[in-house]
């Protein structure tokens, strides 16, 4: 099957009334969810194959940012960021990840360090229930220039010994 | 408590010094007093109503039936971080369970408020409807605007419908509209957009107000057919739900074309993937 009519066809699903306005059973919602949640594991792998044709190794994706979790972000020390711009023109994006360490440096595709700053991560989203992730911070810059329906990748090293977040005050 | 504003260049944020709540918008185009602040609705309804009598009807999935004004969660903590790309408000309430981050980032239009909201206690046995509310100084009246399923922009008149006269019974959930992209309120000088990533209700219950739901944890099904009040248990404790607002102030002149461009950048925004990158250095990578 085409893989992303799998995503198609639950977002054509969750069109329905019930599932847009909450007013399903609970059993029906988690039904629904299962559905994005395979559409959307089968668009990843496509969007892996594509990657792959331009030469990036293979790509993980973090469903968890809403809760500023990442296994590969704050489980390795060097990895690497690709921001693809969906849209037909070009934009910046503010990426945030979320890191354990308490120092970073992010280079462009030229090897040019880019502005970053670490940010702690509000107590409330530390506490929140089933929340695993070890990162206590989030690594903050800004992808600029992302070209039309294209992509830029952002190499990203942290270390746990250097502090660098004086720019960072509390009030 | 803190007397300087905060500002990214584009957009100056002055907070109350006495309570540390936000309390005026400036931007380039417009100067705006603006409130805003966490509150809930007491939801209609307890386990001992009967939900088919409609005088007694619950809130509940299909209908949002308050009892009264919502009442207001007091701010409790200020906490103010700045750095060379983002400066961030962090404000915590009397109640734990709500807590927001509003973001400058540097040279961008817009504030963006990160709400965050959950578990909702019903221990009480009480019924919980969850806003952000705006209040502010624009003279918008009775009128305000929101986007219908996505597409245009539609004009809403608080007590009124365009086609048929209206009874006014419900004066809060009789003036909810579906808000899936945008809502915004305007005079002649100022307009104050308020864009949401997902779908919620929204409305204007008073000129220079609007008001947004974000959360509702209700104790009883409200007979219409689900058959469940709206209490998901996640993790035994009930759902958190974390979210952002994106604030847009202007001159009306230029409203249009603010909340479109940043329409597209967040409901289009790029897309995040990673790959590990341990055993290279930037120059091999």
């Amino acid at each position: 099957p085409n893989r992303v009519d799998i995503l198609r066809n639950a977002m054509a699903i969750n069109q329905h009334h019930d599932a847009v306005t909450g007013t399903e059973k609970q059993p029906v919602a988690d039904d629904y969810v299962m559905r994005l949640s395979e559409g959307t594991e089968s668009c990843q792998q496509a969007v892996n194959d594509a990657f792959s044709l331009a030469g990036l190794p293979k790509q993980s994706f973090c469903n968890q940012l809403n809760t500023s979790s990442c296994d590969v972000t704050e489980g390795h020390d060097q990895f690497v960021v690709t921001v693809y711009n969906p849209l037909p023109r070009a934009v910046g994006h503010w990426v945030r990840v979320p890191v354990t360490g308490l120092s970073a440096t992010v280079a462009d595709g030229d090897g040019t360090v880019v502005e970053s700053q670490l940010s702690p991560i509000p107590e409330e989203v530390l506490r929140l229930p089933g929340r695993t992730s070890t990162a206590t911070y989030e690594l903050v810059f800004r992808a600029d220039d992302l070209p039309p329906l294209g992509f830029r990748s952002y190499f990203v090293s942290v270390s746990a010994s250097i502090a660098v977040s004086q720019h960072m005050h509390k009030a | 408590p803190r007397q300087a504003p905060l500002s990214n260049g584009h957009v100056t944020l002055d907070l109350d010094p006495a309570s540390g709540r936000l309390a005026r918008i400036r931007t380039d185009s417009a100067d705006v007093a603006v409130n805003q602040t966490f509150m809930w609705y007491h939801g209609y309804g307890s386990d001992k109503n009967d939900p088919w009598e409609p005088q007694h009807r619950p809130t509940g999935a299909y209908v949002f039936n308050p009892v009264a004004d919502a009442i207001p969660i007091q701010p409790k903590d200020v906490v103010i971080l700045e750095g060379p790309l983002v400066k961030e408000i962090r404000h915590s309430f009397a109640e734990t369970w709500v807590s927001q981050v509003t973001r400058l980032y540097t040279g961008e239009p817009y504030a963006e408020i990160e709400w965050q909201v959950g578990p909702i206690p019903t221990e009480d046995g009480v019924a919980k409807e969850v806003i952000s509310r705006f209040t502010s100084d624009i003279s918008s009246n009775d009128l305000f605007y929101t986007d219908s399923n996505g597409r245009q922009m539609m004009e809403r008149q608080r007590d009124r419908r365009s086609s048929w006269p209206l009874n006014v019974t419900e004066p809060v959930s009789g003036n909810y509209y579906p808000v899936n992209s945008r809502i915004y309120i305007r005079d002649a000088a100022s307009q104050l957009t308020v864009l949401s990533d997902r779908s919620q209700g929204g409305a204007s219950l008073a000129s220079g107000q609007l008001e947004l739901m974000l959360h509702r944890r209700t104790v009883q099904d409200d007979g219409f057919g689900v058959g469940e009040p709206l209490n998901e248990t996640a993790y035994g404790a009930g759902l958190v739900v974390r979210g952002r607002h994106w604030v847009l102030l202007s001159d009306p002149a230029e409203g249009a074309r603010l909340h479109r461009d940043l329409a597209q950048r967040v409901f289009m925004a790029p897309q995040l993937s990673f790959s590990v990158a341990e055993d290279t250095t930037v120059e091999e990578w």
